[in-house]
């Protein structure tokens, strides 16, 4: 085996992959499959995990392109190259390009494996160079191998191991518990678990990842909440943006954690009892602050607090049933934030958007609504 | 007298370009100049040496119909040995 200069090699194990596009001699379903079973060759026998992004910038891009297709490479028709892959690194760094000249298959004779070209340039992506040994799979020429039966062998297991040790997984070939898939914000029947602002943008949270929307762009970036924020918790509860611009709390069960910028602010986590919440509130669903009062208001079940950021203390009176102050809602709140003086309240696969002040409810939207599917 | 017929490999100008494309692409063949061109030893032959080292082929410095049919397989645009260091 041979690896690249300095042994580069990419300073995290996890790493996010994203299809651009696909290759019309194959379903997507089978590219889809071809691809995730190709980086999974790679997960067996190191600490390596990938996650799938649906859009926006992940680690390794990969996509299907003829002759000049953006880089300095151009491909060159039929046969003879039939991809590329560029060694780990930021931007191009991780990507693979195949060359939609190429007769793609996912197991027949007829045209290149697929599952076998992606395997072989992931390799690149990882940080392998070519193998002079016929056996390897980073061996330059393309060699048929049954997808179905394929082991990677010893040659490239030494050589990625080389760079990132093994998988401190024992029995790697028993089925890994595999990670959630990843969520799809345009899947209409999606609950968030918070959404928030944040100077301008508008923040998605659902289980690992974000979408962020800003008014701009028409469609949400998608990426994991550690990629901006490495201490916080996944698959949190809720979120807020507070007056001070920037400044952000994510909520998760007895814990709330606060960043400014990506930068855990000093002392967090603390206990919900911080943001003077009672001793036997085991978990929030839902924060919003409210810019026109200065309040903060804490969605638990079908209640609700009023926090006085100003004063550090709960408001009299609190907390209140939901439908004291909001008609309509089905049960009880999943997420919530306010928007060019809108309030936005999200309640299973709906978002209510209402005047704070009047209570009045104005339009019963679609949970995607804002993230333009 | 007995005539030995010995098939000779056709090496033709094109091949002989496509293999300097090739050297080009996955060998870092360049217009070299320097000693070892000094020395008779063309770059062409130099990287010749290299990619039939790396493949496991006979190490002639010459073009031969193994070195062409290697070179004409399918295979990752990424170049070889030190060259994709």
């Amino acid at each position: 085996f041979s690896t690249f200069e300095n042994n580069l090699k990419w300073q995290k194990n996890s790493l996010t992959y994203r299809i651009e596009n696909y290759t019309p001699d194959m379903s997507m379903s089978e590219v889809d499959d071809s691809i995730e079973k190709a980086l999974q060759v790679w997960a067996k026998v190191t600490p390596l995990r990938f996650t799938r992004l649906y859009s926006g910038t992940a680690d390794i891009m990969i996509s299907f392109g003829g002759r000049a297709h953006g880089d300095h490479y151009p491909f060159d028709g039929p046969g003879s190259t039939l991809a590329h892959a560029f060694s780990p690194g930021p931007g191009i760094g991780g990507d693979a390009h195949f060359d939609e000249d190429e007769t793609f298959t996912l197991r027949s004779r007829k045209g290149f494996v697929l599952f076998m070209v992606a395997a072989h340039e992931f390799g690149h992506s990882l940080g392998l160079s070519h193998s002079d040994d016929r056996s390897a799979l980073m061996y330059p020429v393309y060699t048929y191998k049954n997808p179905d039966t394929f082991v990677l062998p010893q040659d490239d297991v030494k050589g990625i191991q080389s760079l990132y040790g093994p998988n401190p997984v024992k029995n790697p070939f028993v089925a890994e518990p595999q990670p959630p898939p990843t969520p799809d914000a345009c899947d209409s029947t999606i609950v968030l678990d918070a959404v928030t602002t944040l100077q301008g943008e508008m923040l998605f949270f659902k289980d690992s990842f974000f979408w962020r929307s800003t008014p701009s762009s028409r469609t949400p970036q998608q990426s994991l909440i550690t990629n901006l924020w490495p201490k916080a918790p996944v698959s949190i509860d809720a979120a807020y943006e507070s007056q001070q611009p920037g400044k952000i709390f994510l909520f998760k069960r007895q814990h709330v954690w606060a960043f400014t910028g990506s930068d855990l602010v000093p002392g967090y986590p603390k206990s919900l009892t911080s943001v003077g919440l009672p001793r036997g509130v085991k978990n929030i669903d839902a924060a919003l602050y409210d810019v026109d009062s200065g309040k903060t208001l804490f969605f638990v079940g079908n209640s609700y607090f009023s926090y006085d950021d100003a004063r550090k203390t709960m408001d009299n009176g609190f907390p209140k049933r939901l439908d004291q102050t909001f008609s309509g809602l089905p049960g009880k709140v999943t997420a919530a934030f306010q928007y060019r003086g809108f309030t936005y309240l999200y309640s299973g696969p709906h978002m209510f958007e209402y005047n704070l002040k009047t209570g009045r409810l104005y339009r019963v939207l679609r949970n995607n609504y804002f993230l333009h599917c | 007298a007995v005539v030995y017929c010995m098939p000779v490999s056709e090496v033709t100008a094109q091949d002989e370009s496509f293999a300097e494309t090739y050297l080009k692409k996955f060998f870092n063949l360049t217009e070299e100049s320097g000693p070892s061109v000094r020395r008779g030893i063309s770059p062409v032959s130099k990287k010749l040496s290299e990619m039939q080292k790396f493949f496991g082929l006979q190490i002639t410095g010459t073009l031969d119909s193994d070195t062409l049919a290697v070179m004409k397989k399918p295979r990752c645009g990424v170049p070889d040995g030190t060259v994709a260091r």
